[in-house]
């Protein structure tokens, strides 16, 4: 009899048994107002909580936690696999000139990230070049040079009145003869609704042979990432994403939903306006804050 | 959605994603959902009527506030009308006073752009070109000259060539950085002391007569951040008005929902799109139709 009692007490201190519906429901619900409060599209919010919940329901809590706790742990380790788990390096071997396109929305930071992957490549040996393509934005040209100049990194001499789409092809033919080996191109931001725009990357990734386009994301986007992203990816394949902006306070959870759609990594993170402010993405960071 | 027949409760799921879809964020969407639940309306027509008249009337409360002072001719005391034009990185304030320049030029006022960004690569230049297509007077610093010696200059000049209005440009700051929103409340004084309306000691505007406007540009594609935005920069600078931007995109920009209820700032323009003419007069009605299109 006395042993009986002893493994009862002993089953209410090992916990719960398992995770259920029932025990679960106040951290589900608490999970999906962090995620929406953090920007998390809505449809993103829900899809994930139910694979969450798929993986979660009937694992067995462990002794120290509680099935809210236990959850919650769960959510954490999910949220960061699904961001790409560690941090990711871009690679960029083989035969050169690797072409990168910088594309994205109006002012998320294309041009100032250019700048800071041009800075970073320097830093590591290799030979970038800059490629100024947006003739449409005043003084875009100039500020892309400025930076370039700064640097110490060539810059091709882009004129407001050449085609975009021409320009990239020269400028690559050119530096791949001048022994540089990564060609970044600057391009002008463009709704993901702008028909022609749109089409105009689509001319600007079929110049090269081979390409990488990298999509440049704000980190306060809102619930509109989603279809942004989605845009972009149907029409380009992304291959990278960058995320700007991220010293500020905003929760960042358009990366969630980036990743969502593009499925492809999140490579960099703007941490400053200045160009060493580039980081390595780090999804158990960007976790943290958006549990937080 | 708002269908006939369709039993009002069953529809709030729906109205719940759709607000929160657009951005209208966890608190504001719940105040309306409960409002609704309160107000329980028998159908869905009414209910969509309902949630439009509440939005409507949250967003059309502040426009009783007329833009301060309203914009006479020269100015007051001779001293041009100063308009500052604040936000963070990227959200449209070096185009959108293009686009005010070009307007305020069509009403026949003269108008001068300072360029107060000596921070950014081509800020100066970038405001350059938007003077030239507007016609309007421009000053611009150094690179890295003291932003607020730029603002005291600019507005001198504006008044000395006889300007009805001097738009201010300031470089873009994340509301985090509080260096650089002590620094934004100097530039702000400096305003004030080039008008000779503050004793040259640094105490906020609420003496004499600050800026007449200091607007904060929003970016239409903006989530939950917005508000914190909104927040600090109220905290920095007496705002006077909001302008949003890249309205022509998907976005529904329903942060501002959440921004007028608990700042009361009004929204004075929309920008949307990117050519000298794309900025349009805030319409509450439009806005809230397209919230629920
Ligand atoms: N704080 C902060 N500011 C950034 C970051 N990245 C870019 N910015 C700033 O954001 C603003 C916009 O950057 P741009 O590089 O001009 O953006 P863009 O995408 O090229 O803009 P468009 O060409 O007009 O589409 C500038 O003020 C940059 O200094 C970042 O990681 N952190
Ligand atoms: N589609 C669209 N684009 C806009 C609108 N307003 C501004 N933009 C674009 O947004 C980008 C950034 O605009 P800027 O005026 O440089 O923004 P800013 O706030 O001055 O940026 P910083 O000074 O770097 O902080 C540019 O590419 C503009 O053309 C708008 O209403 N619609
Ligand atoms: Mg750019
Ligand atoms: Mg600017």
């Amino acid at each position: 009899v006395l042993g009986e009692k002893f493994s009862s007490v002993f089953k209410k201190l090992r916990g719960y048994g398992k995770l259920t519906e029932k025990n679960i429901e106040e951290a589900v619900r608490d999970v999906r107002l962090a995620l929406l409060e953090a920007d998390v599209n809505v449809g993103v919010v829900k899809s994930f909580l139910e694979k969450v919940k798929d993986r979660a329901l009937g694992e067995v809590v462990f002794q120290n936690l509680n099935p809210q706790s236990q959850f919650l742990k769960i959510v954490h380790e999910e949220l960061v696999a699904v961001l790409g788990g560690a941090e990711k390096t871009l690679i960029l071997e083989g035969k050169p000139p690797h072409v990168l396109l910088l594309v994205g929305l109006q002012g998320c930071g294309k041009t100032t990230t250019a700048a800071k992957l041009a800075n970073y490549f320097k830093k590591k040996g290799r030979h970038p070049y800059l490629v100024p393509a947006d003739v449409a934005r005043p003084a875009a040209i100039d500020q892309l040079s400025t930076l370039a100049q700064k640097i110490g990194v060539p810059c091709w001499p882009t004129k407001t009145e050449d085609n975009p789409v021409e320009i990239a092809g020269q400028a690559v033919d050119f530096a791949s003869r001048e022994l540089n080996d990564i060609v970044l191109v600057d391009t002008a931001g463009r709704l993901h609704i702008d028909d022609e725009l749109m089409a105009e990357l689509g001319r600007l990734k079929k110049k090269f042979g081979n390409s990488r386009t990298l999509f440049v994301a704000d980190a306060m986007t809102g619930q509109e990432a989603v279809k942004v992203a989605r845009a972009f990816h149907d029409l380009l394949k992304l291959d990278g994403v960058i995320l700007t902006k991220q010293d500020g306070d905003a929760k960042g959870g358009a990366a969630l939903s980036i990743q969502s759609v593009a499925g492809c990594p999140i490579y960099f993170t703007g941490m400053g306006e200045g160009i060493d402010a580039l980081e390595p993405f780090s999804p158990e960071r960007l976790v943290s804050r958006l549990l937080d | 959605l708002f269908g006939p027949g369709r039993e009002v409760r069953e529809l709030i799921p729906e109205i719940e994603e759709k607000l929160l879809s657009a951005d209208v964020g966890v608190a504001t969407t719940q105040m309306l959902v409960d409002a609704l639940q309160t107000a329980s309306p028998k159908t869905g027509q009414e209910a969509y009527g309902f949630l439009k008249g509440k939005v409507e009337e949250i967003l059309t409360s502040t426009e009783k506030i007329p833009p301060n002072p309203p914009l006479k001719k020269g100015g007051e005391g001779g001293f041009p009308k100063v308009i500052f034009f604040v936000g963070i990185n990227g959200v449209g304030k070096t185009t959108t006073i293009g686009k005010l320049a070009h307007r305020l030029k069509s009403e026949g006022k003269k108008v001068m752009l300072v360029a107060a960004d000596t921070f950014r690569a081509a800020a100066r230049d970038q405001l350059g070109i938007w003077a030239e297509r507007s016609q309007a007077e421009f000053v611009g610093g150094s690179d890295n000259a003291d932003p607020a010696s730029v603002v005291f200059d600019g507005c001198s000049a504006a008044k000395a060539r006889k300007c009805d209005v001097a738009l201010i440009d300031t470089a873009g700051r994340l509301q985090t950085k509080t260096h650089l929103m002590e620094e934004l409340k100097k530039m702000v004084r400096a305003a004030s002391k080039a008008a000779g309306r503050l004793p040259a000691v640094g105490r906020l505007p609420g003496a004499g007569r600050p800026p007449d406007e200091i607007l904060l540009i929003l970016d239409a594609t903006t989530g939950q951040n917005g508000l914190n935005q909104a927040r600090v920069f109220l905290d920095a600078v007496p705002l006077t008005g909001l302008v949003l931007t890249k309205y022509d995109g998907t976005a529904k920009g329903g942060i501002l929902v959440s921004i007028v209820r608990e700042t009361g700032l009004p929204l004075r323009y929309v920008g949307v799109g990117e050519k000298i003419e794309d900025l349009k007069p805030f319409s509450a009605h439009e806005f809230v139709s397209s919230l629920f299109a």
